[in-house]
């Protein structure tokens, strides 16, 4: 990496877009330079703040050719895609695109903006091209997999050699506690299924099972899914091979291990009411095609076929399951059952007789031994960041001991 | 039909001016009457380039040199000044 100090000498610093391309709408834009202002901000002290009028110390406009005072020009299509100038006061900061060139945030043809701005964004703050391929400063156009974080570890180094680290906040319990399979009191935040797996997500982690497999793996969510956040509220598979996931207002759409662009959304694209704040669970019925969103004491339906609310909700949740009257953790659904799960308790649902079959604990997903007790009586191997299970080994074991007694005793006779 | 090597030699030197004079800061006249003198010019800013893409650093426009120029980037100097 290369880059001019001292940078910008203080590290609250406003943006102001001044005019938009028509080559996408205005929300993907201002989508776009967020995001890529984000990428920077996450890993430094820095702060941006959009205005609307008067002079921001980065000024951001799409421009032709020979643009106005700016001693760089552009090319027409292709060649040069954007340029920016290194911090500073009059066109320092200021980042121009070419507005001759397809601007998009599609994985289609034409240029992603996203990308283009935070590589254009990185010399507003200082930075130069690196010669490191894999950078987001390299100054060759390079299309990159929208699941995969675009900044490298040059990337992170050449800023925080201006700007430092981010500053230390104090350590949150909850961010560092990891939970436990068989703790008696493990609660969920959200779980789905996904093709033939079923991951419970709880925090920054996740467990994965597999319907046909005794492991159980335990991961960090930003294993998978690096821009997702971490305590999930609820997520669902939908009948098109695609998971959901949701905090607060925000959803995002996830295929395989890569989380879609332009996500996340307002859950209220969905059909919410703007008072909707956040959804506690969700589960589609693969039968039906229709997905049952918890809110509280209340949910909502939604047809995946027609991609709308149907009418007539929200129903209280205790009349749409009977048995199932206060709020829900976190759903999914297995041979037909629907697993609802509340504090440190799961309700295993009969949705064609709408009654409750079992209550159970939460964790009898993991194999944990029976009882349960908070000293985590199974054995645990962990190795390369998960946690294997062992009970199977021990269950094998214990059938192979007696099949040797039978055989002793058979002997005997 | 064989391309024109000798024109498509030309288009490709064009570019390259093109390209070092945006990029590589000193600019450099496309006259006949001076190319001479500027030819070690370039070669010099070709080498440039080529170190900092990492890319064999020869001074001639072979074809991984003619591609990197060819492919869309910023248009930020790749030295400071």
């Amino acid at each position: 990496y290369g880059y001019t100090l001292p940078g910008w000498r203080k590290r609250k610093l406003t943006y102001r877009i001044m005019n938009y391309t028509p080559d996408m709408p205005q929300a993907d834009v201002d989508q776009a330079i967020q995001k890529a202002l984000q990428l920077w901000s996450k890993v430094t002290p820095l702060m941006f703040t959009k205005i609307y009028k008067g002079v921001a110390d980065i000024m951001i406009a799409f421009r032709t050719r020979v643009h106005g005072w700016c001693p760089r020009h552009f090319d027409g299509p292709l060649g040069v895609l954007g340029h920016a100038f290194p911090p500073g006061r009059g066109l320092g900061g200021d980042t121009h695109f070419d507005e001759d060139e397809n601007w998009t945030t599609k994985n289609t043809t034409g240029f992603n903006l996203f990308l283009v701005a935070a590589h254009e964004f990185g010399h507003s703050l200082g930075l130069s091209h690196s010669n490191d391929e894999r950078a987001l400063m390299f100054p060759n156009y390079v299309t990159l997999d929208p699941s995969k974080y675009p900044l490298s570890q040059d990337d992170i180094n050449g800023i925080q050699s201006i700007y430092g680290g981010l500053p230390t906040a104090p350590v949150k319990t909850k961010g560092t506690n990891i939970p436990h399979a068989c703790d008696p009191n493990l609660t969920f935040d959200a779980i789905t299924t996904l093709r033939r797996e079923v991951m419970f997500f709880k925090g920054r982690h996740l467990w994965r099972i597999y319907y046909d497999i005794a492991d159980v793996e335990f991961e960090l969510i930003a294993s998978f899914w690096p821009s997702l956040p971490a305590d999930l509220q609820a997520a669902y598979e939908n009948p098109k091979d695609t998971i959901l996931v949701f905090k607060d207002e925000n959803f995002w759409m996830i295929r395989g291990y890569a989380v879609l662009p332009d996500y996340p959304k307002s859950i209220h694209t969905l059909g919410f009411p703007r008072h909707v704040k956040k959804i506690d669970a969700a589960i589609c019925d693969r039968n039906t095609r229709k997905t049952y969103f918890f809110v509280g004491i209340w949910c909502w339906r939604y047809d995946e076929t027609t991609q709308a609310m149907d009418s007539g909700y929200p129903q209280r949740v205790v009349k749409q399951f009977p048995g199932i009257g206060l709020h829900v953790d976190a759903a999914f659904q297995h041979k037909g059952f629907f697993y609802f799960f509340r504090g440190s308790r799961q309700f295993e649902y009969d949705i064609k007789a709408k009654k409750i079959n079992r209550v159970l604990r939460t964790n009898t997903w993991f194999k944990c031994k029976e009882p349960l007790n908070s000293s985590f009586d199974i054995k645990e191997k962990v190795h390369s960041g998960g946690v294997e299970i062992l009970y199977h080994e021990s269950l094998i074991l214990f059938m192979f001991s007696i099949l040797y007694l039978l055989k002793k005793l058979h002997s005997y006779q | 039909f064989p391309a024109d090597q000798k024109v498509e030699n030309e288009e490709n030197m064009q570019l390259a001016q093109a390209y070092l004079n945006q990029f590589y800061s000193t600019e450099i006249e496309g006259s006949h009457l001076i190319q001479s003198k500027n030819r070690s010019l370039i070669d010099g800013k070709i080498q440039e380039m080529q170190a900092f893409f990492g890319l064999t650093v020869t001074g001639k426009l072979d074809s991984n040199t003619l591609e990197i120029m060819k492919t869309p980037r910023c248009g930020v100097p790749d030295v400071g000044q």
